[in-house]
């Protein structure tokens, strides 16, 4: 089964 | 102060449209370039961005940096106010504490305004990073609308692989499983109808049924969607508009 990732990793707070 | 006049309300009035049941609070962050919005979902699995650029509006003008904060179901009920083929003003003071909507009918003599209050909304930006993408893909939106359409009572994931040989759409579910392929085509008559592959190198992602089939409902605004993929990284959805773009960037899905 595949877990649904984030996107907190990918983008960065500015 | 803003003022934004567009032509017709239907764009503005589409996007809203495509992007309120992703996200409910945010600010239009407006500039002398235009109009912006970047916001997450509250699950932290997709991401809204949308640019209407200033010379995609009849009259633009914004002498100071202007964040909006609204809430889009307010924004929608406002907006069903006014007719698609409306000319539509947006216009806010400096520290405004509302938004005021003006519709204006092509024949000029049926004219409406309403003012939606602002909030203060603090919301992170968020820095998207210059991404490789592997393989870039453009293809009709009803058709990407379509396969998501049919795939949803399958399947709570589709794979999407891409190769140079076409890009392959796959489900499984409980009932059982389903494909749909698109290999490279072109029409000159019809460059609407074409699908478009660039691919440095095979890529494979697994992505929501979900979030894809919301993404959908901007088909109305292009005739044309690109699906850019890199291994593990968020797939970008992105619909061109005549001035600016909308775009949806969305987590994969990973095996454990």
């Amino acid at each position: 089964t595949a877990q649904q990732g984030r996107l907190d990793g990918f983008f960065k707070v500015l | 102060m803003l003022e934004g006049k567009l032509e017709q309300a239907s764009l503005f009035k589409k996007v809203v449209e495509a992007v309120r049941e992703l996200v409910q609070d945010c600010n239009f962050d407006c500039t002398e370039n235009g109009l912006a919005l970047q916001a997450m979902d509250t699950s932290h699995v997709s991401l809204v961005s949308l640019l209407l650029t200033a010379d995609g509006f009849s009259e633009y003008r914004c002498d100071r940096n202007l964040a909006l904060g609204i809430n889009l179901v307010s924004l929608t009920k406002i907006l069903r106010c006014g007719n698609n083929e409306d000319i539509l003003t947006l216009e806010a003071g400096d520290s405004a504490d509302s938004l005021v909507v003006r519709f204006e009918n092509t024949q000029q003599d049926r004219m409406s305004e309403y003012a939606l209050k602002l909030m203060d909304i603090d919301q992170e930006h968020l820095g998207i990073p210059e991404t490789e993408y592997a393989a870039s893909i453009t293809m009709p939106s009803t058709e990407f609308q379509r396969i998501c359409r049919d795939m949803q009572s399958i399947s709570e994931s589709i794979t999407i692989d891409c190769t140079k040989g076409g890009v392959k759409f796959t489900c499984e579910g409980d009932i059982g499983s389903g494909s749909v392929t698109l290999k490279p085509n072109s029409s000159a008559d019809k460059p609407e109808l074409c699908t478009k592959i660039d691919l440095s190198e095979p890529v494979s992602l697994t992505l929501s049924t979900k979030y894809l089939l919301n993404f959908c409902k901007a088909t109305g605004l292009s005739q044309q969607v690109t699906l850019k993929l890199a291994d593990e990284n968020p797939i970008l959805v992105e619909y061109p508009l005549s001035a600016g773009h909308l775009r949806f960037y969305l987590a994969p899905k990973l095996d454990e």
